[in-house]
């Protein structure tokens, strides 16, 4: 664990917390894709299925616990408490599931590191991250008024994928033979997904102005 | 082995 991993995995977590803080202190989920939002759980799902039965650190362990919780349950939030589900755009949300998941699902079946179950579904859960945060970018972009918690939640998992290029960066240099394809491409689609995002919101930011992305 | 070194991250 170097502090790149580390400070990635802590800005994951607190994008998470941004977000349910919104969810659950102010009770609203506008300008949140719930699309994107089960495309995480989905992707926790499918990656964590080794959760019980192949230990790496408790550390790890509870990380991956506190991701598929928090996951599932702002997709819960979401559709099922009433005042949340009553602030969502869903006619905005209109990204559709398949062009995300099929695409990720074959590709995973042909580029993967084993033809087993388990790794082919931990592989698909990596292509599936890195297209995810799609519906959401969508969202934002028809989003005429981005609020602040919105913003720095999109902002935060950006950051997490930025850090964690670092930290593999980090461990190609400290690490003899520390050389994985599938998850430094998958990575980096992830990362440039998030340039133009980061671009408007660092000008917003510097110039003071509420953040808006151009249509 | 490798399957089982790449599963380290989260």
């Amino acid at each position: 664990m170097n502090v790149f991993r580390l400070a990635g995995d802590m800005t994951h977590l607190s994008s998470i917390l941004v977000l349910l803080l919104k969810i659950h202190t102010i009770k609203s989920c506008a300008g949140i894709s719930l699309k994107t939002q089960e495309l995480y759980a989905l992707v926790f799902i499918t990656r964590y299925l080794d959760i019980f039965d192949r230990f790496t650190s408790i550390y790890n362990f509870l990380m991956k616990l506190i991701f598929l919780g928090s996951s599932l349950s702002i997709v819960w939030y979401m559709r099922r408490h009433k005042a949340v589900h009553r602030s969502y755009d869903k006619d905005q949300d209109t990204f559709r599931y398949q062009f995300i998941v099929l695409p990720c699902l074959l590709l995973a079946l042909v580029i993967n590191h084993k033809l087993t179950f388990k790794e082919v579904m931990w592989t698909f859960s990596l292509y599936l991250e890195a297209v995810a945060i799609l519906p959401q970018l969508v969202l934002l972009q028809r989003t005429r008024n981005i609020d602040n918690l919105t913003g720095q939640y999109v902002f935060l998992l950006g950051a997490y994928r930025a850090l964690y290029l670092l930290n593999w960066v980090y461990r190609y240099f400290t690490e003899p033979g520390f050389v994985r394809w599938i998850t430094w491409i998958a990575g980096l689609v992830q990362t440039l997904l998030y340039a133009d995002f980061f671009y408007y919101y660092i000008l917003s930011w510097k110039n003071n102005v509420k953040l808006e992305l151009p249509a | 082995d490798r399957v089982k070194n790449k599963h380290d991250e989260l």
